[in-house]
């Protein structure tokens, strides 16, 4: 992508500072990046082209690898919880789908449950269900309209009741900007806290791949709402290259626990920060 | 905003009259960092910081206005110009008019189809035939259907293939008299061979006289590529913006216009069905200037 055998000048700099912005990787964050990469290389030497995108990637990973995190699986016969949030069409859903086949797949989580928490959407609930029946998990829904804490509440209740492995709690597309929409995500959350008597396991912030800036200010809202546990980045099988995640883990110490690389129930891999920086670059 | 920013940056060169090129050169180094901010593209900010600069050194200056003033003065209406160049009616020529729906995953789509049947049916009178032509993601019929029988529109999803459907609908269409047929299609990626071939092969067959790309407006820098391709695969006739609702800036907006030439048609602002609103250049300037 750099020709190699180039010199480090203001031109290289330059499309450096292009390739990171046209990765969304954002302003200030590039420009944060570029200054620490110009101050590494002279404190090293570096004059190179090549030399200086091993370095860029060097601090790229560096900043990533703190990202790094895995599921919180409980082994003490509880029932793993998740909460799933995001904005709307992020991949919420499908991302519920893959998340179940992953512990049935890798950790033989057996019984697992899906609460559809999405009471708003046309055909929401039935999206949810055909997913339940691909993976083999239980469906608990109530009808359109109805209460969506309501839903979770039962759900929880089933899952304690039922020894189930985990729960997925399905929740409604909702822009983070949207007070009451936010304050229903809340409620959600309390619900089922009081009747468990503890945090859920995992409250994931689902994030669509392609989206630019705006991811930051997402992830900002979803955590000050309910405390954000980790974070999924779908979509990256197209060509966005997701470097929002940069602002979001330097900022907000969010994890990102894994990648949505696709629509089918094993299209999710593990967030890597090695794999990422490759990718990005 | 953009306006505060500016002055406060330009606050040494208070001189009245002419911009310099000094002043400008500063200015509209704030101008693009606002730009990228808003998710504008790499590119296209520079050809756009470029163009406004030719033209601001060429133009007559309001004597009343700051420095930074006349800056934001020439973005904006620079941008509004950009925005809303082409006239962004749909152009309903043929009958039935057909309009293809097409664009990534989740960009809302079929919502959509809801909201610009409704639009249809209750404006302009129009009989309106749904075709739910998605038949990939599980229960994208079903969501159609509900949407469809919210509004009293029916929805045709006979066939096997998303070909047999649209073909199928499209020959309803004619049969039964309607107006407009709009057809939702599956979310799909731009780099996906077999996806946009079949959306290429649909749009020969249907020839419709609206092939309208749905995009979120909170897309990053890749909304280029994504609009070059659909238009390159399919030759768009227009572009709808999604949940605008939102704090996304829309940059997505400026970057895709100036690539492809094709016009903003109508903006997505909510999750209801009325939630369409026309495209107005003058409110995505604002929006995306911040
Ligand atoms: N290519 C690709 N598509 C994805 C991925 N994850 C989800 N999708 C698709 O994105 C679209 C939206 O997914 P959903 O799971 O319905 O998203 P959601 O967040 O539940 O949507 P709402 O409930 O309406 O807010 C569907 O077409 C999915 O197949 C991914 O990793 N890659
Ligand atoms: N807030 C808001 N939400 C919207 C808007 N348009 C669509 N949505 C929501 O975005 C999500 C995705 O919408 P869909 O219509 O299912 O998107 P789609 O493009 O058909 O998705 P695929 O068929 O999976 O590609 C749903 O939750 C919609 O309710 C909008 O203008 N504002
Ligand atoms: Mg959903
Ligand atoms: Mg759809």
């Amino acid at each position: 992508v750099l020709q190699p055998g180039r010199r480090l000048d203001d031109a290289l700099l330059a499309q450096l500072e292009e390739i990171l912005i046209t990765a969304d990787v954002g302003v200030e964050a590039t420009t944060e990046i570029v200054q620490a990469l110009k101050a590494r290389a002279a404190a090293r030497g570096v004059q190179d082209s090549s030399a200086v995108m091993e370095l860029l990637k060097e601090i790229l990973k560096e900043r990533l690898r703190p990202a790094e995190g895995a599921l919180h699986l409980r082994s003490d016969g509880q029932p793993t919880v998740f909460l799933i949030l995001g904005v709307n069409g992020s991949g919420k859903t499908t991302t519920i789908a893959k998340l179940a086949q992953h512990l049935k797949d890798d950790f033989g989580k057996r019984k697992i449950i899906f609460a559809a928490g999405d009471t708003f959407r046309a055909a929401a609930v039935e999206q949810l269900g055909i997913w339940a029946e691909r993976v083999g998990a239980q469906l608990v829904h109530h009808k359109t309209g109805s209460d969506p804490s309501a839903v979770a509440f039962e759900a929880v209740e089933r899952a304690l009741r039922e020894g189930a492995d985990a729960l997925f709690i399905d929740t409604a597309g909702r822009l983070h900007t949207k007070h009451n929409l936010m304050e229903e995500l809340k409620k959600i959350n309390r619900v089922v806290e009081k009747r468990l008597g503890r945090a859920m396991d995992e409250r994931l912030l689902i994030l669509d791949g392609t989206t630019g800036q705006n991811a930051i200010s997402q992830a900002k809202l979803f955590h000050e709402a309910v405390s954000v546990t980790g974070i999924v980045v779908t979509k990256l099988d197209g060509t966005a290259k997701g470097g929002s995640i940069l602002q979001i883990a330097s900022a907000l110490k969010l994890p990102i626990k894994l990648i949505g690389v696709g629509e089918r129930a094993d299209d999710l891999r593990e967030f890597k920060a090695d794999e990422f920086v490759e990718a990005l670059l | 905003a953009l306006t505060e920013k500016l002055n406060s940056v330009l606050t040494q060169l208070r001189r009245r009259g002419a911009l310099t090129e000094r002043d400008l050169d500063e200015g509209l180094r704030q101008v693009r960092l606002v730009l990228l901010e808003a998710d504008v593209h790499y590119k296209v900010v520079k050809k756009f910081i470029d163009d406004v600069k030719q033209k601001a050194l060429g133009a007559q200056i309001l004597e009343s206005l700051t420095p930074g003033q006349q800056i934001v003065k020439i973005v904006r209406d620079e941008l509004v110009q950009i925005l809303g160049g082409t006239r962004a009616d749909l152009h309903l020529t043929q009958w039935p008019a057909v309009i293809l729906l097409v664009g990534l995953q989740g960009s809302g789509k079929t919502t959509m189809a809801g909201k610009l049947a409704k639009y249809l049916a209750e404006r302009e009178q129009k009989r309106v035939l749904l075709a739910a032509a998605d038949l990939q993601r599980p229960a994208a019929i079903e969501q159609l259907r509900q949407l469809g029988a919210k509004l009293g529109y029916p929805v045709y999803a006979q066939g096997r293939t998303p070909l047999e459907v649209a073909e199928g609908a499209l020959q309803e269409a004619r049969k039964s008299s309607f107006d407009v047929l709009v057809v939702d299609t599956a979310g799909r990626l731009h780099i996906d061979e077999e996806l946009m071939s079949e959306l290429q092969e649909m749009k020969q067959r249907l020839q419709p006289a609206e092939t309208l790309l749905v995009v979120d407006a909170m897309t990053g820098q890749e909304a280029v590529t994504i609009a070059q391709t659909f238009d390159q695969r399919l030759k768009l006739t227009g572009i709808i913006l999604t949940k605008l609702d939102g704090d996304a800036r829309g940059g997505a907006a400026l970057s895709m216009v100036t690539i492809t030439g094709r016009p903003i048609k109508f903006v997505g602002v909510g999750e209801k069905l009325e939630d369409l609103e026309v495209f107005h250049p003058d409110r995505m300037a604002e929006r995306i200037l911040g």
